[in-house]
């Protein structure tokens, strides 16, 4: 099973 | 890390990080991760020369968010995090208050 490997990362 | 069964979280070398957000309300600083991502909150990166950069003792990378203006963050999205980092409106004096653990 494949899986999204997208982190996202927010600035604040 | 999960808390304690009796909800209260290990403050085993934990640090209190303290800052106003610049003439734009950012910090300076990016955060990855939330429930929704299967990952700890955790400080990505740290701009030079910004509240999160100039504030003592700072913010670093690798840094784990715990507390949000002493809010446990464990079990919200990254979206919510976010929120609780951009709503200064919780605490009188526009002070974003984090509990962290150092990397």
């Amino acid at each position: 099973e494949e899986k999204d490997e997208c982190i996202i990362a927010t600035e604040v | 890390e999960k808390s304690t069964p009796n909800g209260i979280i290990p403050h085993d070398n934990l640090v209190i990080v303290r800052m106003r957000p610049d003439e734009n309300g950012r910090f300076g600083f990016n955060v990855k991760g939330g429930s929704d991502q299967k990952m700890p909150v955790i400080v990505s990166r740290v701009a030079p020369g910004t509240p999160a950069d100039q504030c003592v003792p700072r913010l670093n990378e690798g840094d784990q968010v715990v507390l949000i203006n002493g809010r446990d963050i464990a079990d919200y999205t990254h979206d919510q995090v976010v929120s609780f980092i951009k709503c200064s409106c919780e605490n009188n004096s526009n002070e974003l208050i984090l509990l962290v653990r150092p990397n």
